[in-house]
């Protein structure tokens, strides 16, 4: 039985400065660091297209079925946020290790020849993210002051 | 009638808390791991 | 007074040489070392001599990363990725000094320079803001206010190694969100209507609402929180009313809706809480919205299927705990003399005369529509029930339809339903209903007197609006209160209560055929 009621004076100014921002409404981007790359960019994509994210997609389970290739896409393209961390921790589970050196993931191609405390040194395979590819590297000497 | 809450891009039968990557008010799907800032350790910052 | 000469070109210097450094990485290799150096460029340029000097700093600087967002503000509009990360190269640069200024003022261990620091900046920011809005009417933009504060608020929410001690850490982040909790009150949608969107935004991102809700120890940011909500809901109100939204408010109203289940999903104790408040900001036709609030329950508590045949409410466990109820609502019952009868009406069914007067407190106007004060009818009805249901308990009785009656509270309840118009009854009424929640006293009690108002109507007309109170609230999507399911339940179940002999009932073929449907889910 209430019945609509008319807007007071001041609901009509707060309704007119309410529609004025309807105009330019903040988006999910205004509240995350600024992107180097991968920035937000919504994009009508056909309605079968998947629309909706994958179940568990934020789970290192889910990241660990990725292949090395798309860990490392994400790792070096997504940085600073959750993604990268997951994709590191699943790099780490297919015992890939990151070099804070060179700033590139290596993982050991056989026993290493040499290990003491300072370093072991053998053939690796590391990821080299300038050329984007898997190479070998034999007696390479890993520090591990330079073990992240 | 009200709306269909189950529209509002909310899994509200999900057993782990929502809010960690909630989108937003005006936002029909939850944050994905790469919307979402972490702090990460200072060495991953590559660029 | 007008700034001191040179402080403006001193201010621009300054900034623009910090967002050099901020985003030529050289800060990442040794943050304190040039934060160090730079602080040195401060003082040399004597910013940080005075107390006013400084706040003057700041306002300057603000106005300055404001200042780019309008110069800006085309390209925002058009190519928003480019646009916007112009703007944000000074503002996050800006927050970054501001973050770096605030940890490491004073001396390490202590908060209180921190803090005075963080709040000053936060006041100078709402002052730009609320003048900005007056000046610029609706070409007010809230871009560069909207990232100063969820940025500052996410920089100094980062775990930060530089505050040894936890504690103090603790004690600066609860501080910390108690300053953006006050910051966020004193730019409510009331006070800036053209930030209304950027505010439901901040407070309730993920992070804000981790750390107000769930990070701070015994719960004590949630009364802020509550706050921040009834803010949002009396904002709200006066554009609730009309049935028909335009679409500013829908969009803010479907946003308040997220937000709402995002709180029942995480934090339905929150929303047991303050549910009471929240109900009195809430417009009564807003029905959908309240019964997300009271559909909350405790996590812990499992809830018996409403439509579970012969269940015995009155043998549930929490049936007879009290729900906690974390709004002042006593308070309310105004004036004093007011409050001062009916305590002695309740004492002792005297005067007479306080009933006969009771509308006349509780209708301020005679503007169809808008004629009673709601907070105090729902404060009279949860006041007088909460003194039956201690009276009750008292004799060792618990409510039912016989402990309930026959007493001064029933005598205002019944006096309620039989002396107010439609419109005051139908508050009344809603007053009555907003108790009906999760296993609980309340619930239980004013179930009890729905019933029994129904049972003892002296007119179809009140048996009538009971049942559409009921009914508007059952017919609205998900979901739905269980007090409310199993009240209703029980009226078109118990024989007693001759539901089905009622005219009403068979009013119109799809109500009839909607009572059958509940019906036959009950049976």
């Amino acid at each position: 039985p209430l019945g609509p009621s008319p807007l007071q004076k001041e609901h009509q100014l707060q309704f007119q400065m309410m529609e004025a921002a309807f105009y330019h409404l903040p988006t999910p981007s205004d509240c995350e660091r600024l992107r180097t790359y991968q920035q937000r960019q919504p994009v009508q994509t056909p309605q079968h297209y998947p629309q909706n994210q994958l179940p568990h997609s934020d789970t290192v389970e889910f990241f660990q079925r990725l292949s090395p290739e798309t860990l490392f896409f994400v790792f070096y393209y997504m940085e600073g946020t959750k993604a990268q961390y997951l994709a590191a921790k699943a790099l780490k589970k297919q015992s890939w290790r990151f070099h804070t050196k060179y700033m590139m993931w290596f993982q050991r191609h056989e026993e290493p020849k040499i290990i003491n405390e300072e370093y072991e040194q053998g053939t690796y395979i590391y990821f080299d993210y300038e050329k984007w590819g898997q190479r070998k590297k034999e007696g390479f000497t890993f520090e591990y002051k330079y073990l992240e | 009638m009200g709306q269909d809450l189950t529209t509002l891009g909310l899994n509200l039968n999900s057993p782990e808390n929502l809010y960690p990557a909630f989108g937003g008010p005006f936002s029909d799907q939850p944050c994905r791991p790469q919307d979402i800032d972490f702090h990460v350790p200072p060495e991953y910052m590559v660029n | 007074m007008e700034d001191p000469p040179g402080l403006i070109s001193k201010t621009e210097y300054l900034l623009k040489d910090w967002v050099n450094i901020y985003h030529n990485q050289v800060l990442n290799r040794d943050p304190m070392k040039v934060f160090g150096m730079f602080v040195g460029k401060m003082n040399i340029c004597g910013i940080l001599k005075t107390d006013d000097l400084i706040t003057r700093f700041f306002r300057q600087a603000t106005q300055l990363c404001i200042d780019v967002v309008y110069t800006n503000i085309n390209e925002v509009n058009t190519m928003p990725t480019m646009g916007k990360s112009k703007c944000f190269q000074w503002i996050d640069a800006f927050v970054r000094l501001i973050a770096l200024l605030v940890k490491h003022s004073g001396d390490n261990g202590n908060a209180t320079t921190k803090i005075n620091l963080l709040n000053k900046v936060l006041g100078i920011v709402v002052g730009v803001l609320q003048q900005d809005q007056e000046v610029r009417g609706v070409a007010f933009q809230q871009l560069g206010y909207h990232r100063l504060f969820i940025m500052l608020f996410l920089e100094l929410s980062n775990p930060e190694p530089v505050l040894e001690n936890i504690s103090l850490h603790e004690g600066l982040s609860q501080q910390t969100v108690t300053a953006f909790c006050h910051t966020y009150h004193l730019i409510r949608p009331c006070m800036a209507p053209g930030f209304c969107y950027s505010w439901l935004e901040l407070i309730s991102h993920r992070v804000f609402i981790g750390r107000v809700l769930a990070m701070i120890p015994q719960q004590k940011g949630w009364t802020m929180y509550s706050q921040l909500l009834m803010d949002l809901f009396k904002y709200l109100a006066p554009f609730l009313r009309n049935a028909e939204l335009a679409k500013p408010v829908t969009l803010l109203y479907k946003g308040t809706l997220r937000v709402l289940l995002v709180l029942l999903h995480d934090f339905p104790e929150f929303l047991c809480d303050h549910h009471f408040g929240f109900c009195d900001a809430i417009p009564p036709n807003c029905i959908q919205m309240r019964n997300i609030i009271l559909s909350a329950f405790p996590r812990n508590m499992r809830l018996p299927d409403p439509f579970t045949p012969n269940l015995k409410v009155d043998m549930l466990s929490e049936i007879s705990t009290a729900p906690r109820i974390f709004t002042n609502y006593v308070s309310n019952i105004q004036p004093a003399t007011f409050k001062k009868d009916l305590d002695s009406y309740l004492k002792a069914r005297a005067p007479v005369t306080f009933l006969s007067e009771l509308r006349g407190h509780l209708q301020v106007s005679n503007e169809p529509g808008s004629r009673y004060n709601i907070p105090l009818m729902n404060a009279l009805v949860l006041y007088v029930g909460n003194q039956a249901i201690t009276l009750i308990r008292s004799k060792n009785l618990v409510p039912n339809m016989t402990t309930i009656v026959h007493s001064a509270h029933m005598d205002i309840f019944q006096n309620l339903a039989v002396d107010l118009d439609n419109e005051g009854r139908y508050l009344f009424l809603n007053a009555v209903a907003n108790q009906l929640r999760y296993p609980n006293s309340h619930t239980h009690y004013f179930s009890c007197v729905l019933l029994y108002l129904f049972v003892e109507a002296n007119s179809e007309a009140i048996q009538e609006q009971i049942t559409r109170v009921l009914l508007e609230r059952l017919i609205v999507n998900r979901p739905h209160p269980w007090g409310l399911l199993i009240t209703f339940i029980e009226l078109i179940k118990n024989p007693v209560y001759k539901f089905w002999d009622h005219d009403f009932v068979h009013c119109a073929p799809e109500i009839e055929k909607l009572f059958e449907s509940v019906a036959r889910s009950c049976m």
